[in-house]
């Protein structure tokens, strides 16, 4: 899997302090996919209203150099409650018996 | 939005800690903090009061680097702030400040990070709103320099429209201001000091007894005839000088004499005044309708009282008059039974006292002629190195009032007062600097 280019690794770390990125897994080590990257240098410049290059252009570098508050643009996606019919077709699942 | 809000709507504040050395002064400070609540109480029926002690909604803090909360600033320009959003449960209501930043007001667009700006979109996530996209918006994560003057500045629509998903709307009618209490003084009058004195004829602080001292919002002041003394929170003398107790709580009568005791309502954060046989109820710098009314409403005698402070401790409040105390039950409205009483939780206390005072932990001041006894918050026994100056510890004064072989002894213990190297150093804050050119 092609991992970011070393100098890319205050962008990525930059990305997941804002939440663009999901945090790296501390067991495996398992560095970001470039295409997690670019994905995520996409938002990141959605939501910043500049032009959506993908890459880590002047505009880019520029913003990401820029005085801001410390919490993340994107927030952790918190578990959706359930809705009642999705609720019941689960303990129906769980009810049911194994073969 | 985070999808939290507060709950409820009258909403506390503080500032707990400043950054040393920083161009703006902490009244500045306080005030932006203040004018940058309003800008979201303009917008959603939210009610904001600043309080003293620790247990505030929103506790701002100036802090640097790790600071423990899983979010360390990391100097000049970067990270410059951050704030917990109402359902953070263990932070809510946390708003930190990079100490380490330049911060300004009314400076150039590119000097230093303008802290009315980056205070309103701070408040805006302590009170639910997450970062926007919007260009425009306050809630913008980037810094994007000073957003004009405090005074004027109003939420966008978007933001307004935000904040209102969370709280509903407030109506104002176009004479209405929102409702952050404060006692502060105006934005437009901050470089100047506190109310215009006439002459000299005012008290000398280092050589007066005091008629009153409290504590209002966490900070303190001691009244002397028709004039008082202000100390910040961290018991900085905000003046050397002494201001008119009329000109500041407008609705005393201009003619009053002095005061014989003040105190802060814990149950609304009403202010109370008591002179002679009369007492009057603020509500910040501004008298309700329908006072004064006669002391003996709270059953007291019609002379009137010697001193009066509310205790944390118990939420009671003392009243005291020549040698005797009442305890108030503020919450039920009447005086506890078996009281009045010459035996107080607090023992020996000097009488009859001048004014009685409580430390934001529970601790007690007595206050009598020119010196002051320490109560311990867990003990309720004066404490050993006491009485000492009160001109000396709270008022700025550095002559020694008492040469060492002439030292009083304690009316109360027989102790002759020993230095106390954990007493307070209170240092003047005498300038307020806006810019560096004019500081």
């Amino acid at each position: 899997v092609p991992t970011p280019a070393d100098e890319s690794g205050e962008l990525v770390d930059w990305l997941m302090q804002y939440g663009y990125l999901p945090p790296t897994d501390p067991v495996t080590g398992q560095l970001q996919t470039w295409e997690a990257v670019t994905s995520a240098i996409l938002t990141m410049q959605q939501f910043a209203g500049i032009a959506e290059t993908g890459i880590l252009d002047d505009a880019t570098l520029a913003l990401i150099q820029m005085p801001r508050c410390s919490l993340p643009d994107i927030l952790p996606s918190r578990p959706a409650k359930l809705s009642t019919g999705q609720h019941e077709k689960r303990q129906q699942r769980k009810s049911r018996g194994r073969r | 939005s985070a999808g939290l809000a507060w709950t409820k709507r009258n909403i506390s504040w503080r500032v707990k800690t400043y950054p040393r050395g920083a161009r703006l002064s902490r009244e500045t400070m306080r005030v932006l903090m203040y004018y940058a609540l309003r800008v979201w109480g303009e917008a959603a029926p939210l009610t904001f009061h600043e309080v003293g002690g620790h247990s505030a909604d929103i506790s701002v803090e100036f802090l640097r680097q790790e600071h423990g909360d899983g979010s360390p600033f990391d100097g000049p320009g970067g990270m410059v702030a951050h704030a917990f959003f109402p359902g953070d449960p263990q932070r809510a209501g946390n708003v930190h400040f990079d100490s380490e930043e330049d911060w300004t007001f009314r400076a150039p667009d590119d000097d230093g990070m303008d802290l009315f700006a980056v205070a309103v979109h701070e408040f805006g996530h302590s009170l639910g709103l997450t970062h926007s996209p919007s260009k425009r918006s306050i809630m913008r994560p980037y810094y994007q320099g000073p957003v004009g003057d405090p005074l004027q500045y109003q939420l966008l629509a978007d933001d307004r429209l935000d904040i209102q998903r969370l709280y509903g709307s407030r109506a104002l009618h176009s004479t209405e201001r929102p409702e952050v209490s404060t006692l502060l003084p105006a934005l437009s009058a901050l470089p100047r000091d506190f109310p215009a004195l006439r002459s000299a004829d005012h008290p000398d602080r280092c050589s007066s007894s005091i008629d009153a001292v409290t504590q209002i919002r966490g900070e303190t002041f001691f009244f002397k005839g028709p004039y008082f003394w202000r100390l910040t929170q961290g018991r900085h003398l905000t003046s050397l000088r002494p201001a008119l107790i009329a000109g500041f709580w407008r609705g005393l009568p201009s003619h009053l004499d002095k005061v014989d005791a003040v105190y802060e309502r814990p149950t609304d954060y009403r202010i109370l005044f008591f002179s002679g046989p009369l007492y009057w109820v603020f509500k910040d710098n501004s008298v309700e309708e329908g006072y004064p009314r006669p002391v003996t409403d709270f059953g007291l005698p019609r002379t009137g009282v010697d001193g009066a402070f509310s205790w944390p401790h118990d939420q009671k409040t003392y009243f005291f008059k020549d040698g005797l105390h009442w305890r108030y039950d503020e919450a039920a409205g009447h005086m506890d039974k078996g009281f009045p009483t010459h035996d107080t939780p607090w023992g020996p206390m000097p009488s009859p006292v001048d004014d009685v005072l409580s430390g934001n932990n529970g601790e007690v001041y007595a206050f009598k002629g020119r010196q002051y006894w320490k109560f311990d918050q867990h003990s309720l026994k004066p404490e050993g190195s006491y009485p000492r100056s009160i001109a000396k510890d709270w008022l700025d004064c550095t002559e020694e009032p008492y040469p060492p072989s002439s030292a009083p002894t304690s009316p109360m213990t027989g102790a002759r007062p020993q230095p106390d190297v954990r007493a307070p150093l209170p240092e003047a804050e005498h300038c307020v600097c806006y810019s560096t050119s004019t500081c």
